[in-house]
């Protein structure tokens, strides 16, 4: 299984609908500081069922809306769809039939979040399962973020344990 | 759970325990527990890089620290480890012959494991396969652009 | 203490108005207290870089905060100047964009600061007028070296 | 008033003692991870006062001193000397007349340290209080350390208030 797409609309600093093509397994992102690279990141890990806006690094859920700059006005909906090739079946249950499969989250400023996968409704934690076994998730270590290194250096002994339970 | 969490830190010890030297080219780590009863105890990160003597991840300098905290996450997503792997400027504090040495290890795992890397550092973006432009040409709004070897030095700022 | 406390928060918020955008090359940042009493009172850091909405300090790029943390220090620095400086890799996470704003504010403060700094990135090495080479040949043992322009490149590691 | 030279030995990895020239108002420190550029910085702060090993990067006081390698056995005392240039008198005072004035700090893993000022013992408080109104200090924002800008950026309302304390 690895990641195939990313698509993005509405979503912080990608207000126009954005995809991003993922062809091989060693993939640099480049661009100058506040371009929006770190957001490529927030929205793998929202769509994957984040829900504190202190990880999205927001102080609300709806701050993953595009909220405006000097030239354009705030939307009022984003949306996120990862699209996984699964030939390898490795992501099990009753979904190991499918070739490839797609997750998808959007999010209207007066109402809950809905979930999509392979373009069904489903719950969040529909999602959440999926994943389970995979070493994926919102919280797994495979999203490091910028902050991450820093908090596992200053980290005393009875947060590493944390840590280290969380990873159990 | 207590056997599970003694599993976890048993496995994650020996995963540190290799993989630190591959990292720093030599030099040994370990963790300890504070204290005997695992459901209570801290743990500490002991690292000692290639020539120096023992001490806890706090006396290491800005570099070296970032170099073990590096180890001990790859120890633990080894335990599991995920299809892809999303890093955000990991090599921040790093000189050049810790950022060769992390390519190296990002290399070895990429065999199994897709990265998509967010990076400054020249040497860092010539190792992708595969580059990813990301511009705000319109100011506050992000759009994709492809870019070139060259290029993408230009655009993270490596002059 | 408490005509003090307002005196400085003034000062630094002024120095801070203008500061921000010599930093940003535009945009525009101030303080803001959470409650009317200065003395039970939180104080905010909003920061709007040029061409996008205004916001708390956390909700910009790990960049946009470095540079806004940089504006924040020597507004303060400027309430008493002191004689010398020392920075200790202030600009790891800039591009190089910002790394030569950052250059040219220390540029401006060095005709009355002695600024030492340590850094791996070659345009702030290039700014300085002295290099001051560190290495531990024998392991676990500092030694200063002198180094030329070029050497220092190398030994930060910026190839 | 600048800073002239600054003479270590035994502190943390500079074991033998070594001379820092400081010819110019712009000088950059350069060399790999670990070499000892950030453990100057320290030795600034040390001679400076600064009494808290947390500030210098230690758990006890005794951590500046050089602790070993493997090559090297430890050592039983550290000692830093900063070397000023006065010709601008701009440290007041009954030191105005010097054109040069050095402080130094002494610590032996047996006894307190012993502070000098142009050679002769002193007081601690008489150190701090030769760079009072100069906007130096052990913690002031003359010294910018490794973490200092991710403290400040992490910064709730309220601590970011006891900084403007502290600077008033
Ligand atoms: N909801 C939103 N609507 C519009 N813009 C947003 C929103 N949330 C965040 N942003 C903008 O996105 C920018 C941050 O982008 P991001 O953190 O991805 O930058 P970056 O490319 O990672 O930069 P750096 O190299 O400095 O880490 C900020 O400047 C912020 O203003
Ligand atoms: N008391 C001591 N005795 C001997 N060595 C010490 C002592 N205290 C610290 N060190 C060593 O000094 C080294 C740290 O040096 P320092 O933090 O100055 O590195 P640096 O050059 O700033 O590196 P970076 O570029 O990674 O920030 C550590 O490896 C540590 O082992
Ligand atoms: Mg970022
Ligand atoms: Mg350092």
């Amino acid at each position: 299984m690895y990641l195939k797409k990313i698509k993005l609309a509405g979503f912080k600093s990608f207000v126009d609908p954005t995809t991003v093509l993922l062809p091989s397994n060693l993939i640099s992102v480049v661009g100058p500081n506040g371009c929006g690279k770190s957001n490529i990141i927030d929205a793998v890990c929202w769509v994957m069922g984040e829900n504190s806006p202190k990880y999205l690094r927001g102080e609300s859920l709806a701050d993953v809306i595009f909220n405006g700059s000097t030239t354009r006005k705030p939307v009022g909906q984003c949306s996120v769809e990862l699209i996984f090739d699964n030939q390898d079946g490795s992501i099990g249950g009753e979904y190991a039939k499918y070739g490839e499969i797609s997750i998808k989250r959007i999010l209207t400023r007066d109402s809950d979040s809905a979930y999509y996968l392979n373009g069904t409704h489903c719950r969040r934690k529909d999602i959440v399962d999926i994943f389970l076994g995979t070493g994926l998730g919102s919280r797994s270590y495979s999203i490091i973020g910028q902050n991450m290194i820093a908090r596992i250096i200053e980290a005393k002994p009875d947060e590493m344990r944390v840590y280290l339970e969380e990873a159990a | 759970t207590r056997a599970r969490l003694r599993d976890t830190y048993d496995k994650v010890n020996e995963n540190f325990q290799t993989l630190f030297p591959t990292v720093f080219g030599g030099g040994k780590a370990y963790l300890e527990l504070t204290d005997d009863n695992l459901l209570e105890a801290g743990v500490s990160v002991m690292a000692c890089p290639p020539g120096k003597r023992n001490s806890t991840i706090h006396l290491l300098s800005g570099g070296e620290k970032t170099m073990t905290a590096i180890a001990l996450i790859f120890s633990i997503f080894q335990l599991n480890p995920a299809p892809f792997c999303l890093l955000d400027e990991a090599d921040a504090a790093l000189d050049d012959a810790n950022v060769l040495r992390f390519c190296k290890l990002i290399k070895t795992m990429a065999e199994k494991t897709q990265f998509i890397f967010i990076s400054h550092n020249k040497l860092a973006i010539e190792m992708a396969e595969h580059l990813l432009g990301v511009t705000m040409h319109e100011p506050g709004v992000s759009r994709l652009v492809s870019v070139d070897i060259q290029e993408a030095i230009d655009l993270a700022g490596n002059e």
